[in-house]
């Protein structure tokens, strides 16, 4: 049985997709098979991988069959995201268990993690990712807004738990760090006190090889396997490992 | 008539909220009476002037009438977000011109400016907004993933104007600009030579006095007046004002 680690925050740009793509990329070196779903509208997963969108989302259009595919990345697959999300997003998903349903059909259960890749919503798309995941993984930049929306994501996470009652928070992440910034120690230390859900140990500092990885279609593990976002990644997969939520 | 300008961008966080709140300060204080108007189901822009959000939206729900409230910002009025944005988002909305409808009902021509603050979508919501600007303004950070989103987010503006044939780009903003990143240089460059559609001569430089704001309850301008941050938003403001674009 694979580990299903939805990657959600409604709040946009915390670092969900590069923390999927990273984070799978991470695992997939430590020996693991691994699958990326992109199930955002913007498809970034999907560009950030070399890959191009398809017409129907093979991860939640309905009888989704083939839509695996290798990356350049060894050890990671991907479903890439359909043209076709922002319209289902609006009026086209029969329930939020379409995601579920087609990843068994899909065959995600051969691969020993999932890392689903979620847009910027706490709407369908992100409630599909919640209903099939063993575990969430909420990335945060330490900053006000970021925090703020944290109380809304997890109330849906907590009703995400009707349909999926072994959902679990794998934990929150703290990214682009900048021990620099008041405001950044500030927020990690109100994370940190005042949250009963688990946070990583592993914190992912602002590093602009990071940002600069996805032109190339490379994670930062290969672009800049020195680099300080690539050293915290590599950290983060252990820490993952070792919490028994990478299968 | 008031100058409706939709601030707008389906990468998330790439300073739409930032840009919505400080631009409209910066206006209030050439002396215009300006209102925002939050229809982000996050309430980031309400929750950063120090209000909250309200049960139903009065820019979106049906039949709208009281809604705009004072801030403690002087020259600059809010219509709040409402708890029912994400729902309306996805099953609510009648037509593309609720809130242009709404923002009649509710007296908005009386503003020199409004600005409208949009979610991290190119869903309902942000539509709604594209259907009654007289401008969109486009915040993008000089990075590859928010590069990637502007075909999308023009050929959504493109499909608008069928509905509201006078819409146009009143410019793209680069923002979070690290002059010491050469992502950013190759991203700026790409963008002044490539895009039709015109960019502000004015760039927001990352400056965490802009982050730490809205703990605040504060704009930067207020916040830290002579901060890089809040010259780049009064910057903005005299160039929005002399293209015609803030009424
Ligand atoms: N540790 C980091 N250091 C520097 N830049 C980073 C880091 N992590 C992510 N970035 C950059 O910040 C931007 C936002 O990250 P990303 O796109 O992964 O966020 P997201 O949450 O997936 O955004 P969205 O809400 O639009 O889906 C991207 O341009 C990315 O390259
Ligand atoms: N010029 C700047 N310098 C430093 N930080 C900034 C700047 N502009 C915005 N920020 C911070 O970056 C984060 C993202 O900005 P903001 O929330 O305004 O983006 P957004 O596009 O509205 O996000 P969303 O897509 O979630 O609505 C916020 O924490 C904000 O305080
Ligand atoms: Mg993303
Ligand atoms: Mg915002």
């Amino acid at each position: 049985m694979s580990a299903i680690l939805c990657v959600a925050n409604q709040k946009g740009g915390v670092g969900k997709t590069t923390t999927a793509t990273c984070l799978a990329h991470a695992l997939a070196l430590s020996g693991r098979e691994v699958l990326v779903v992109d199930i955002d509208p913007q498809a970034n997963a999907t560009s950030g991988m070399g890959l191009a969108p398809v017409a129907a989302s093979p991860a939640l259009a309905p009888g989704g069959r083939d839509g695996i595919v290798p990356t350049a990345w060894p050890g990671v697959s991907a479903v890439p995201a359909g043209l076709d999300l922002e319209r289902l997003a609006v009026r086209g998903l029969p329930s939020v268990l379409a995601l579920k349903g087609n990843l068994a059909r899909l065959g995600a259960g051969r691969f020993a993690a999932v890392l689903i890749d979620c847009p910027p919503s706490l709407g369908p798309l992100t409630q599909n990712a919640l209903a099939a995941a063993s575990a969430a993984i909420i990335p945060i930049q330490c900053e006000y807004y970021p925090l703020e929306g944290l109380v809304q994501l997890l109330a849906a996470v907590e009703r995400a738990r009707q349909t999926n009652a072994g959902l679990r928070v794998g934990g929150v992440l703290l990214t682009m760090y900048d021990p620099a910034s008041d405001l950044a120690r500030e927020v990690e230390t109100e994370v940190r006190t005042k949250l009963a859900e688990p946070v990583f140990r592993t914190v992912i500092p602002r590093d602009p090889a990071v940002a600069e990885a996805p032109s190339h279609c490379l994670s930062v593990l290969d672009y800049a396997p020195r680099s300080p976002g690539a050293r915290g990644y590599a950290e983060l997969a252990v820490e993952v490992i070792a919490a028994g939520l990478a299968g």
